[in-house]
């Protein structure tokens, strides 16, 4: 077995968990390098919000999910309020 | 469900549909699927809405295309319908449609077009205080589903709905005249049934019809087209008024959003001549320099525009520019931007400028325009539209412009969205506008923003400015510092 899978999410599927609320959005600007988990873990919220199985991968199901019409409005309130790494103190 | 902020501190809520003709719909009807898709939450719960003609109603309705101004652009047909404000001051409780959208007054949205009571039920509750749910078959699920006519709201965000505002008082109610949440009964013409024709005899001189089931048997016979039912929230509502034409008021003008005044530019044909300095050319006439009249008090202004442009730090004011270098203000400045840029036209203010690192030349954006420079002098082919570097084409102007130098990427901000433009293609990148809220702190209609020598970036709105942490992507120090006593020298206070 495999020590280390990627899962590979192209930009606009990144941007779609962005602009929904599943991925934060600090890193847009400064380009900042998802984590491999922090990704799956993105996905599997989206499958799971959609009531579809949770893969954690960009699956066919997933792709249909996301070109669904829907409201444009974040399904998840503003991440940047819940990521402890933002929320850290920073010494002076 | 998911509550989301603070519910409406009042019951009696009131609407206004703020488009006329959206998408090329008729007023009267998207009127009534609006109403209708209230209604739906009015009958489970305590709200109750009115409709009005005024900007000031708590749910301001409107349809947009694209970018609009509020961080949610819309993306034309396809995937992102609708979106509201969940309930609060100013632009809280308003919910905006794509007008791209085909949208249809039948409840059904068929796979040709998309219903508009469907989408509208949904924002609405987004207007009430609700967040998206997971619950499948919810209306509060963010993906499109049609629902029927006779929709009933289930069980999920009944609940939602009755947590914030409480149940309904009775059963009856809003058919009860004795309760103060009484309406008067609709009239609601059927629809004329299709009844097949049925065998007749000729044998005979009379004809037999068959016995029709009771259920399609027409109730009562139908006065007016089904589009124009009436409704209890419109003034025609009363059947001895029901012969006066529809009313639809006029619509009021728009609101003017508070900002610094516009001023619309329309650019000189290159190749005009330019308006001498000294009006008069007689021999006893001497040249005289420049009356500054209106210059600007260095100490107490906002600027329109700062840059960097070969290691000098140039601030536009008016028609005006100064011009600073390691040992401070350079002589002869302030001066008037003409003296310095050679436009072909008078300059009365710059929206925006910067130099662009390949080539060293000085992008100028100005209204509706941008203007390439070699130094002092203007590019042939200059100026040309916003939409030639792939700006949408209803942006008034620029406010903002900067290289940045986290990624040496080149920024346009306008208003409360920003742009990254790729300099390789000459065109914005996909995906942009986005929301300025990504550079924290800086808050929408910024006046300027550059890049000082040692690559920190500077924010400026009105007489202030932020230092920006381009590693945190937030202002250094939320409180504005004053532009006058830190780049003017001026006494403090």
């Amino acid at each position: 077995k495999p020590a280390f899978s990627a899962v590979y999410v192209d930009d606009r599927a990144q941007n779609y968990l962005m602009k929904f609320g599943y991925l934060p959005q600090s890193g847009l600007e400064t380009g900042n390098l998802r984590t491999d988990d922090q990704l799956r873990d993105a996905i599997r919220s989206l499958q799971k919000f959609g009531g579809i199985p949770e893969t954690g991968q960009v699956d066919e199901r997933t792709q249909q999910l996301m070109v669904r019409r829907r409201c444009g409005l974040p399904d998840k309130p503003d991440l940047r309020l819940q990521d402890p790494s933002l929320l850290r103190r920073f010494k002076r | 469900y998911t509550l989301h902020g603070s519910p409406w501190k009042h019951l009696n809520l009131t609407w206004s549909l703020r488009t006329e003709r959206p998408s090329g719909l008729e007023t009267g009807g998207v009127r009534r699927e609006l109403a209708r898709a209230l209604d739906v939450w009015a009958k489970n719960s305590k709200l109750t809405f009115h409709e009005i003609n005024s900007d000031a109603a708590d749910i301001l309705i409107s349809f947009h295309r694209g970018y609009h101004g509020d961080g949610y652009p819309f993306d034309g047909r396809g995937q992102i319908l609708a979106h509201a404000f969940f309930p609060g001051s100013d632009r809280g409780g308003d919910a905006h449609f794509d007008e791209e959208e085909e949208w249809t007054l039948d409840s059904s949205g068929n796979d040709d077009g998309t219903s508009l009571f469907a989408v509208a039920a949904h924002e609405f509750g987004h207007s009430l205080g609700l967040a998206h749910s997971s619950v499948r078959g919810a209306l509060m699920y963010p993906w499109y589903q049609g629902i029927t006519e006779d929709y009933e709201l289930p069980e999920d965000d009944k609940h939602g709905i009755q947590q914030m505002y409480g149940a309904p008082e009775s059963r009856l109610w809003g058919k009860n005249p004795d309760y103060p949440g009484y309406r008067p009964p609709v009239h609601r013409p059927s629809y004329p049934t299709y009844t097949p024709r049925t065998t007749t005899t000729t044998t005979t001189a009379s004809t037999t019809t068959t016995e029709r089931p009771w259920r399609t048997r027409p109730r009562e016979p139908m006065t007016h087209p089904p589009d124009r039912r009436d409704h209890p929230y419109r003034p025609n509502h009363y059947p001895e008024e029901r012969t006066r034409p529809p009313y639809y008021p006029p619509r009021p003008e728009w609101p003017v959003t508070p900002r610094r005044p516009h001023r619309h530019h329309t650019p000189p044909t290159v190749g005009t001549t330019s308006t001498p300095y000294t009006t008069s050319t007689t021999p006893s006439s001497r040249y005289r320099p420049p009356v500054k009249k209106d210059l600007p008090d260095n100490c107490d202004t906002d600027y329109d525009a700062i840059s960097l442009i070969r290691r000098e730090l140039f601030i536009f004011k008016g028609k005006y520019v100064w011009r600073l270098n390691d040992r401070g203000l350079v002589d002869g400045f302030p001066a008037e931007i003409n003296q310095l840029f050679k436009f072909p036209m008078r300059v009365d203010h710059v929206d925006a400028v910067y130099e662009r690192i390949e080539d060293n030349r000085i992008i100028f954006f100005i209204g509706r325009y941008f203007y390439v420079f070699k130094a002092f002098y203007l590019e042939p082919g200059y100026p040309k539209p916003l939409t030639a570097l792939g700006l949408p084409p209803d942006l008034e102007k620029i406010d903002a412009a900067m290289v940045w130098g986290y990624n040496k990427k080149t920024y346009f901000f306008s208003g409360s969205m920003y742009w990254r433009f790729d300099e390789n293609v000459n065109h914005v990148e996909l995906d942009y506008p986005r929301d300025i809220s990504m550079f924290a702190g800086v808050g929408p209609n910024i006046d300027t923003v550059f890049q000082w020598k040692n690559g920190t970036t500077y924010f400026f709105k009105g007489k202030h400015f932020w230092q920006f942490d381009d590693m945190r992507m937030r202002v250094a120090h939320k409180k504005p510092k004053s532009s006058a006593h830190y780049w003017m020298g001026c006494p403090r206070g």
